[in-house]
């Protein structure tokens, strides 16, 4: 069971502070429940699939779209703050309320869908569901929250271990570099050598058979 | 024997390479092996 | 004002659960206030600092240990549940409702402090604050959350590019004795044929020289 809980402020009534808990299963389109509380009254309601099908119907709105904008009108909250309304009103006794939500647009507003919603006969048991559900939330998001911050700190401390060795690795690269010339250079200078002393004594052979040829 | 030490000393340079005979990097590495830093 | 929050099963009234919110300023020390709710009523008291030093002294603790023991009673709630326990026992009209908190020890428990709390008159402003204040804490926390996840997503793509680095760096450095080994074998080799070249040339001028000297 998925829930979400919001603040709306109606538009029929801007001075009041309302509390929305919407609750549904695996898809919102399947179906949702209502609790609605000002504090001190609760409500409650619900949604079947059938009627999320008709009002889509009536407003000649793709099925999958309307579910859509029952998900920004009714679970995102603050995030879609302003582009939803809400008006609530109540009977004198509190026992019927009537609650709509409506998408805000440019030239007016149409109404997205309303319910009666009933009156809960221990609004404190609802209060204290919708707090507990808070705390849980507030305490899985602390655990997550400590988790994610113990992984980036493992995550960074890896990286700096990665970049030590790939700094390493660079020197190592530039050493291995210079140490092979410095040897290849020794090697190689002795092959020099033995090729300027043979030449040298080639030269002198060439020199003394010159010699040896005038003589005779 | 004096005569072995004559005839290394002509055939292979002071780091044990040959200077007749051709490398391979196995020889080659070996040879760089033997190579200290004396400049 | 730091606040915080959580839901308490007094031992006097097992079944029941409450919701406590703490509030003090800077530090717990210098005094805090408190609201207990049930869901439908809701009390309220505050604890000075001078009230603090004399349960300290009372007790004859280190006034700095009792405010540590204050904390992880009233604020640490889940994290240190078991170890403290509430009692909470309300008149007739619910109009004054006594709180008191003790330290659980093996062989009994003692009482840390205790404090009559006064009835709110409106209690739906209390549930609207307190659930105001949760989803304050669950916006805060979500935002942080996903600031966390765009940090570890971050960190690690940095890790996995310096973890690809460091294998390039590793390879490149293989290449490089590979390449220089074969650079050097090529030149070293060029030398040597040079040095066979010049010992035939020299074989061949010394023998030149044996067979002219025999001649003469």
């Amino acid at each position: 069971m998925e829930k979400i809980l919001n603040r709306i402020c109606p538009v029929s009534d801007p001075e009041a502070v309302y509390f929305l808990q919407v609750s549904w299963e695996k898809d919102l389109g399947a179906g949702f429940g209502i609790i609605l509380t000002d504090g001190g009254c609760a409500w409650t309601g619900t949604v079947s699939e059938t009627e999320i099908s008709r009002e889509a119907a009536d407003m000649e709105m793709n099925r999958e779209k309307y579910v859509e904008e029952l998900k920004k009108a009714l679970i995102l909250g603050e995030e879609s703050a302003g582009k939803y309304n809400f008006a609530i009103s109540r009977d004198e006794e509190n026992a019927l309320c009537h609650f709509s939500y409506e998408r805000n647009l440019k030239d007016g507003s149409f109404q997205l869908g309303s319910l009666k919603l009933q009156k809960v006969s221990h609004p404190a048991d609802v209060v204290k569901e919708l707090l507990s559900h808070c705390l849980d939330c507030l305490g899985r998001l602390q655990v997550e929250n400590e988790h994610l911050q113990k992984e980036n700190e493992r995550l960074f401390s890896d990286w700096s271990d990665v970049e030590k060795r790939l700094e390493k690795c660079v020197e190592a690269k530039e050493e291995l570099e210079a140490d092979l010339y410095n040897r290849f250079i020794l090697v190689l200078n002795e092959k020099k050598a033995k090729i300027r002393n043979l030449q040298k004594l080639l030269n002198e052979a060439k020199e003394s058979a010159a010699d040896t040829k005038c003589t005779r | 024997s004096p005569d072995t030490k004559e005839h290394f000393a002509r055939e292979y340079d002071c780091y044990g390479d040959s200077y007749t005979a051709d490398t391979d990097v196995a020889q080659l590495k070996e040879v760089f092996s033997r190579v200290t830093d004396n400049k």
